[in-house]
């Protein structure tokens, strides 16, 4: 029975779709067949993968408006246990439109439940909004992990967010478990992030996760080409920080 | 008679709240009478001058819940030319609430318009998103300033993004000009960014501000202590290019 995680945050540009992109490539390469729902209109999934628009004809904006069974949404993407589901809302009607169809929260829980028999894991990327997309998400969730940068607007982002997840767990979800947090981007030479990182796992303990995503341009250089950053690059500190990220994730669920 | 800019973008974490915190502040040394609107429901804004939320008793929320009057919602942030409209939006409840209230795109509109005669300039700090949101604040500006890091998820939500501002300016809002492209948190020692930046200049040529943002962590830092960085440490990188950035656009009002 296969595992949907949300990645989530209210707060913008944290990591989100990079740790869908390539936390879902590593599952993929530690052979776990991995499924990645871009649940952003900003689309950025497809885009990571490089698919001109032509290719695709599905995606998530069809399944909520048009109800098209979600198979004919999923796109291969060139790594054998790697498939997609990219957001395919073109422009700010649709985005709208989205918001709307979106308010029925138990949609994509619906959707996604016969998909948890053939994947192992279900990454959903999210917009950064605690509007009806993320609600949705947080709903057809089995887990939870929140990117978070060690800086002020990303922490103070957080008490709100964490609000947000207790508050939909009770209505819609009670058997949503938090993963944990994801620092991400981090840079060692920047003295304030790592009084934070010592702040944030005095507070939230083992919430935390142990591995950390260093600042890698090798990440954000990825995307670009159209490969994740373990296709990219397999030496970076990028490629080898989310593979042990995968693998802590793993490991946490065997026990 | 003052101007209202939008600092908009879809893509998250580009700096379009630091632009706005900062960017204020430089017009307000510059001895002119500035407001800043935050949009945002994550309320990035008020937690950049620390208030605590007792102080605050309402913000764009209530102006678009309640219809009170703009005015009730103004706080004084310590700097003489300097005055801030806080979200104020408490949980996810208000934030699909006021998702829903922004469907009449011209609300913002006719709220700042008896402003414009008090303020030289009001900057609005907008969501991460294509949402009625920040159409209310394409619909309500005279201008857009769009933040750009020069990475490829930055650029590849371009595309989508000017088409959106132009079928707002044709339907909403057809005086709304464009202020231009800022580079934020550029780093001139991954290669990849100024290869960006050229390509960046050569298709939009003056579309794109002279001034550019380095990446500097006293920038980051600053909203943490509840103060603009040229209050924070008025030698830094980041203070001087916010004060570069407002002394071009006055010359630019000028000619
Ligand atoms: N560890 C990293 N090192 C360097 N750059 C990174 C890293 N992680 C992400 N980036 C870059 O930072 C930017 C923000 O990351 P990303 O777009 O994945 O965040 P997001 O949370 O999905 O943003 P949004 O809120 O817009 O959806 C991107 O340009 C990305 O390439
Ligand atoms: N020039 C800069 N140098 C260093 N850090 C910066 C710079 N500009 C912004 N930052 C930091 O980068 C992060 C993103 O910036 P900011 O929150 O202003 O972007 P935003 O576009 O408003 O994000 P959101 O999409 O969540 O509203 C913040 O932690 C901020 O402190
Ligand atoms: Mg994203
Ligand atoms: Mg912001």
């Amino acid at each position: 029975m296969g595992e949907i995680i949300a990645i989530a945050s209210q707060k913008g540009g944290v990591g989100k779709t990079t740790t869908c992109v390539n936390l879902g490539t590593s599952f993929s390469i530690l052979e776990k067949k991995t499924l990645i729902i871009d649940l952003d209109p900003q689309g950025s999934i497809a885009a990571s993968f490089q698919f001109n628009n032509n290719k695709l004809e599905n995606g998530v904006f069809q399944v909520f408006s048009e109800n098209i069974p979600i198979v004919e949404a999923i796109y291969s993407v060139g790594l054998e246990n790697l498939d997609v589901v990219p957001s395919y809302v073109y422009g700010e009607d649709e985005e709208i439109e989205l918001f709307r169809l979106a308010l029925n929260y138990n949609k994509l829980k619906h959707v996604l439940k016969p998909l948890k028999d053939y994947y192992d894991y279900i990454l959903i990327d999210c917009p950064p909004s605690l509007g009806s997309l993320t609600l949705n998400a947080l709903s057809a969730a089995d887990s939870l992990l929140i990117p978070i940068q060690c800086e002020y607007y990303s922490i103070k982002a957080l008490g709100k967010f964490l609000r947000t997840i207790e508050n939909v767990g009770n209505k819609y979800n009670e058997s949503l478990q938090f993963k944990g947090f994801l620092i991400t981007m981090y840079d060692r030479r920047i003295k304030k992030s790592s009084q934070i990182e010592a702040e944030l796992r005095y507070s939230f303990k083992n919430m935390v996760f142990e591995t950390i995503i260093p600042r890698n341009s090798k990440l954000s250089e990825a995307p670009s080409t159209g490969k994740p950053v373990a296709l990219f690059d397999i030496s970076s500190i990028g490629a080898i920080s989310y593979l042990q990220l995968a693998d802590e994730i793993l490991n946490y669920n065997k026990n």
